[in-house]
């Protein structure tokens, strides 16, 4: 069998104070 | 409407197919409900799969990681995690609900991991779950955002159980008399306390066992791994224990030698339950030391240098202060006992005065222990998993 590689591209994350920074901007935004 | 063919499971890649302008509906049904309609029906509890939720949702970020779509995988994967955060906003002062989300967010990251990818998370997988692995993203970022959420959960897990244990403790581990007989004779002057918050009576031994009961069905229901339902005790244990050695530590009517006998029959009970739970090896025995330790100081004799030494070896889970409190605090009911002298106490002081403990009376009774959750695969098979039609997914597809 083929060796499985290891996924390749490497998806940048948010830290959860940044989501809820931006939740918050969010919120602010909507009227 | 397409037309439902049957299929072979093994035919199914074990992912989930859902258009991109579904997914608010897929976060909100998944996610954004009250599981405690959606997983009983009209009261009747039905069978489904421990952490069904996360096992939905990782199959749904595999199908986008299959379709190399990373704005896919990224949307869902923050709305996943704002939507549970949403949930413990709202019912986050609910056991229930902070149970479930906390064994799923696991569950979530163990999936993360499990087909990750990695070799070292990959040692368990049979061939088939192999194939399954991510092929195009690697999500250790997100794994990390996850695992700081798990952390918050947990920590809101403590302060809901706190909570609910809280009014219980000293009604049952200091006031309420199981051991009838003992301390039939009040102490000369002393007044019985009013302002603990339950009235002596409400709450009993059998409460507490009962309440420690739910909490661990609830945990095992909701298929939370093992290891955290052993931090979880252990941090109920210690809450437990502090609240009570804290309390005797400032009630005179709490030291004494038949209090010293409740509270030792009352941790036996306590660990009998950890003995019936299979707990014994969760370190929460471990966190009642200071108490047992305050118990035995209570039933020991407080006389001779012998008994000063016996007790100095005898107490090293408790600090000086602590132990000089309750000598001090010692009140015979009985003729049979004395009050422990100064001297004694001098005796005591001069004993321990090259420890190095902190002066600190009284225990930190918010202290929270840092919680770990060991990577924990699952045997299931992605491509068996059905969704059952009352989480009203009916708008996405296995593939």
């Amino acid at each position: 069998p083929a060796q499985r590689q290891r996924p390749r591209v490497l998806l940048k994350a948010p830290t959860l104070a940044e989501l809820e920074e931006m939740n918050l901007s969010e919120a602010r935004r909507e009227p | 409407r397409p037309v439902n063919i049957p299929r072979k499971e093994k035919d199914f890649q074990g992912m989930l197919e859902y258009k991109k302008e579904e997914e608010p509906k897929l976060v909100k049904n998944l996610i954004l409900v009250e599981y405690v309609f959606k997983l009983k029906p009209r009261g009747v509890a039905v069978n489904l799969i421990p952490g069904l939720p996360a096992y939905i949702l990782f199959m749904c970020v595999r199908h986008a990681d299959y379709l190399n779509d990373d704005q896919k995988v990224r949307s869902l994967l923050t709305s996943t995690i704002n939507g549970i955060k949403k949930v413990l906003k709202k019912r986050g002062d609910d056991f229930e609900t902070v149970s479930f989300w906390l064994s799923n967010t696991c569950r979530f990251l163990h999936c993360l991991k499990q087909y990750s990818g990695e070799e070292g998370f990959m040692k368990h997988n049979t061939p088939r779950q192999n194939d399954h692995c991510l092929t195009n993203f690697d999500l250790a970022e997100y794994r990390q955002v996850l695992s700081d959420l798990s952390i918050q959960i947990y920590q809101q897990l403590v302060r809901v159980l706190e909570n609910i244990l809280q009014p219980m403790i000293v009604s049952v581990m200091l006031e309420h008399e199981t051991i009838q007989g003992v301390s039939g004779v009040k102490p000369p002057g002393l007044r019985k306390r009013t302002s603990s918050i339950a009235d002596e009576g409400t709450y009993t031994l059998d409460s507490i066992i009962r309440q420690l009961n739910t909490f661990h069905s609830v945990m095992c229901q909701h298929g939370m791994d093992p290891e955290l339902i052993k931090q979880v005790v252990k941090q109920m244990f210690y809450i437990i224990g502090a609240v009570t050695l804290n309390n005797l530590l400032l009630r005179k009517d709490m030291c004494s030698w038949s209090k010293g006998m409740q509270i030792r029959y009352n941790v036996s009970q306590l660990e009998e339950w950890l003995r019936d739970k299979n707990l014994m090896n969760s370190g929460a025995k471990e966190t009642l030391e200071p108490l047992i330790q305050a118990a035995q100081l209570l039933q020991v004799k407080k006389k001779t240098d012998e008994d000063a030494e016996a007790i100095c070896s005898m107490c090293n889970a408790l600090t000086t202060a602590q132990i000089v409190k309750v000598l001090n605090l010692y009140t015979p009911v009985n003729e049979f006992e004395e009050r422990v002298t100064v001297s004694f106490i001098r005796t005591i002081q001069m004993r321990l005065r090259d420890r190095k403990d902190s002066p600190q009376l009284l225990m930190d009774a918010k202290h929270i222990f840092p919680v770990t959750f060991p990577f924990n695969p699952s045997s299931l098979a992605l491509e068996t998993i059905q969704i059952p039609a009352s989480l009203g997914l009916g708008f996405i597809s296995r593939v």
